[in-house]
């Protein structure tokens, strides 16, 4: 497959909103972005891996600015949810290779975590689209891990 | 924000590959994402949120006919990566929502998680994008699951 992998941006505006142990069950994730909706809060990626023992952590990131304004949202439609938590974390940063003909992902994925576990660089979070990867890694080192991205991509410059 | 949503498509080939408990530091995902590229296996959504005590789950969707060779792939590698299992669903489906405008993706996240729960379509997997917002639900169901999100979004033929 004949990926041409175009560029690297780097988003330091992002805040990871982390909802843990919310009910598995149908109406949950409604409620919660029903809340968030109307609190007016602007959510960019919005990840959730399969649950366990009947519960389901959802993670989405939002602009720094927005994020005390995304927490109380969400800690008033817990109670509704019946049981879970919201954690912050400011310091992070999504890093997104973007392509084109990426029919299948796995190729430019094996390139892109090679590159970010050379640069020492964990992944926290991965989503993908049609035509990108996006990883949330530490803000710590990020400057680093996309120099080295670049490289493992053939790339000249960073599209920040 | 002025949303537009223009289509609804629900891709029935699909199979869920879930490894769990893997060790959540650099060089696990390059390791897996190595095995999967090396074994050809096409993958699609990529999908990893926080990880806990040390561990993190990564799921990942194939075609059903590559979710054996995909099983082989992780298997082998488990090891390598120091701990970890694997499983296949094979009775799930993706189905998205493809918008134009998407600044934020809270509203039309909050319309499409109301007509899951009105379809009583628990969502296994959130992934997004920039045009498009993409759950996991279960094969069963998924027919009306379609024609309420539809209807939500006031639109009247499926994209299938
Ligand atoms: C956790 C949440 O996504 C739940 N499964 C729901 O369908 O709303
Ligand atoms: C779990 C896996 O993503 C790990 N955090 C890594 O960086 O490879």
């Amino acid at each position: 497959e004949d990926v041409v992998v175009r560029g690297v941006a780097l988003d330091k505006n992002q805040a990871k909103v982390m909802v843990g142990n919310i009910p598995d069950k149908p109406g949950s994730a409604a409620k919660l972005f029903d809340a968030l909706a109307s609190a007016n809060v602007i959510v960019d990626m919005i990840v959730q891996n399969l649950g366990r023992n009947g519960v389901a952590n959802m993670t989405f990131t939002v602009p720094r600015d927005d994020s005390e304004r995304a927490r109380v949202a969400v800690e008033k439609v817990l109670e509704e949810l019946g049981g879970g938590e919201v954690t912050l974390f400011g310091d992070i940063v999504k890093l997104s290779v973007v392509g084109i003909g990426m029919r299948s992902h796995s190729g430019v994925a094996s390139t892109l975590f090679s590159a970010l576990a050379e640069a020492k660089s964990n992944i926290q979070i991965i989503s993908t689209s049609e035509i990108k990867i996006s990883v949330v890694i530490d803000e710590e080192g990020a400057a680093d891990a996309v120099r080295i991205v670049h490289t493992a991509f053939g790339l000249d410059k960073a599209e920040a």
